[in-house]
């Protein structure tokens, strides 16, 4: 006999980052006596991400896991699953004025403030940066970014040469960072607010010569990422906890399942990884 | 075997887009026929299914619950739409329930096709 | 053995104005020893339209007739189709800051004051109007409201109480006509420019009751528009050719494969039809 | 024999993915053995392809050509990100044409679609 399903969507299907929110998010199925059907859009399009919600309510699965791109546009879908009586649950980016059950992950704009702290204990309070972000749009990118600018403002002379976007893709996080160091010759740190910007932005710097000369702070710990501040072209990271996300939230969803009002804010600690403590 | 179900897996894509052709045409043009021919093949649509649900491997067997229940919303929305359409309202009443239609018909194919992937992979 | 195929890319693959001009070319195509493959966007999509195109460039396709949504974003891969050797043509909108070869179609700012000059012919020169065109960012529509706000606005003091956009969907512009109607209930006429927005604010008008106090000035010679003229619901409506678009279009692609440089405008007449000359 | 067709157009499916996926690895890692991978599997889809030329109705003949010569235009664009890779240049010279070469992939894989559902409507 088949299972209940529990239809994780993450941000971008094949992101490396989602690896571990789905093996937490399996463990806690496997405890539970469901599965996890792990679902993305194939690149970081609103449209799809709405249409994987869409799709799971047509289907009545018993829950839903949603990433939330851009929570003005996703509110509504968000509504209809909990008025037709699915539970809902955001993880990692949130929809919080939706009538989602509740939210697993990163409170954003304190890591966005972690980040900036880290940038001054790292180039001082004087200089240019850059931020290199996984998309313009993108909600949890956005809050990042503003705690990023707001911790900077208040603590320093730090002054932000440029945003960039890279979509969360590779490739395109690399063509940013070149295309950033080309025209600020000056900056001397690139804050990177998603997991793949960090590792784009290390190709750029070595592949210009710059290792070294420009710092990266970015997030995650994803092992290519941990290997660049080994060899020292990545100086430090925001590490989050993909895991327990993926774990929490199934656990959330079949509380609710079975009875128990289980909802509001999970948050999830961060904490700075860096060459001492690697 | 496989065959089989691949031809059956094929017609319930066809009585899909049929029955969502002549729910459409009944919205475009009252005809009663059309709002007959809807009900006549979505009902064909879910005996397809079911036939599959039959003998079918595990991975089949969840796709075709995601299957038969979109095919579910689907008639779900689409008597909701006739329903409002049947009692004189203006389009602008029942058009968010016909366009949520439109969708959920897309999401069935979306199904079917990974069914049809389904069997190729064993 | 199969023939040279010429790809012909419609606005919406299911608008049935496109008949026409797939028939025209299907009869020049089987004069010149080649086949039409007739496609389209399945909903109004700048994005589905242009990958069609580029579709049919890797495709590596003996000629391309296209039509164009919004040319700003056409014009890069129409070069690129050009410069890659294979001939294209624009029909029925044109992108004439691009490299294609030729255009065949109406002159579609004119259209629109011959649209302008129909609506004051009906309605004389006072009072409110509405507009509803089949997509508020596509070419050949921003060019008839165009001509018809400037033929209106020299020749009258009529007032465009409204634009609104069908997308070219027949229940939309329904839908809009509705709109238009309860909210702008001193609306003497409505001027519609795409082929099934004449029909949708037909089914607006007769269902509101207001056939013959609202007058319906339209595009093109649908069965069910000259219908609606004889049952005296649409009152007149700007007649094009698209039979002549599709014949002609590929008459050029077939003259440049065989080496004959034809190239250019080839503008393709309006006519307007009423009750009268029905 | 349509079992066979079908087998064979899910195999240059499988191919074209695998010969994309070498192409993209190559691009990311450098790997010299990915872009021997890319070439070869590039190759079997398109073997594939001559194999159903040979005995082919009408309709997918037509589409056979397409598929081909989009084969071809998906090897043209990928060996020319390739030239313009290896050149040392960042990847702001070769990123269009890496842009480009998913594109076409993603071409061919409609093609192939169309070429599967030829196969059942006869
Ligand atoms: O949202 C995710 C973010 O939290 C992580 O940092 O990078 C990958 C994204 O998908
Ligand atoms: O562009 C077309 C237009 O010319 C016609 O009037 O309406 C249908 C459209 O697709």
């Amino acid at each position: 006999e088949i299972k209940p399903k529990i239809v994780l969507i993450s941000h971008v299907y094949a992101n490396p980052y989602w690896k571990q929110v789905r093996l937490g998010a399996e463990k806690a199925a496997k405890e539970r006596g469901v599965i996890v059907d792990f679902q993305g859009p194939e690149s970081a399009s609103v449209e799809e991400g709405i249409k994987l919600i869409k799709m799971a309510y047509a289907a009545r699965v018993s829950g839903i896991i949603a990433y939330v791109q851009d929570e003005t546009r996703y509110n509504d879908v968000i509504n209809k699953v909990i008025e037709g009586g699915i539970p809902l649950v955001t993880v990692d980016s949130d929809a919080e004025n939706s009538k989602r059950l509740a939210y697993v992950g990163t409170d954003n704009v304190e890591a966005g403030r972690v980040g900036g702290r880290e940038v001054i204990r790292q180039i001082g309070t004087e200089g240019k940066v850059a931020v290199i972000m996984g998309g313009k749009s993108v909600k949890n990118q956005i809050e990042r970014v503003e705690g990023f600018k707001s911790y900077i403002s208040n603590n320093s002379s730090i002054v932000i040469a440029a945003i960039e976007s890279s979509d969360s893709y590779l490739l395109e996080a690399e063509l940013a960072a070149r295309k950033i160091l080309t025209q600020h010759p000056d900056v001397k740190a690139l804050f990177c607010t998603s997991a793949l910007d960090g590792l784009g932005a290390a190709k750029a710097v070595k592949s210009l010569g710059l290792t070294g000369k420009v710092k990266i702070i970015c997030f995650d710990d994803l092992p290519e990422t941990l290997d660049n501040i080994e060899k020292g072209i990545i100086t430090s990271t925001v590490v989050q906890q993909p895991y327990v996300m993926g774990y929490k939230a199934v656990n959330i969803i079949m509380d609710n399942i079975e009875g128990k009002t289980t909802k509001g804010l999970f948050i999830t600690d961060v904490l700075v990884v860096d060459k001492e403590n690697l | 075997i496989m065959m089989n179900k691949m031809s059956i897996t094929n017609e319930i894509k066809n009585n899909l887009n049929q029955s969502f052709f002549h729910f459409n045409q009944y919205i475009l043009t009252n005809a009663e026929e059309s709002k007959r021919l809807y009900k006549f093949y979505y009902d064909k649509a879910v005996e397809d299914v079911m036939a599959l649900q039959q003998d079918s491997d595990i991975r089949s067997k969840y796709i075709l619950r995601d299957l038969l229940n979109s095919l579910g919303s689907f008639k779900e929305a689409a008597d909701r739409t006739i329903e409002i359409y049947d009692d004189r309202s203006g389009v602008d009443v029942y058009y968010d329930e016909y366009v949520w239609t439109k969708e959920i018909v897309s999401y069935c194919n979306t199904f079917i096709s990974m069914l049809s992937d389904s069997y190729f992979d064993y």
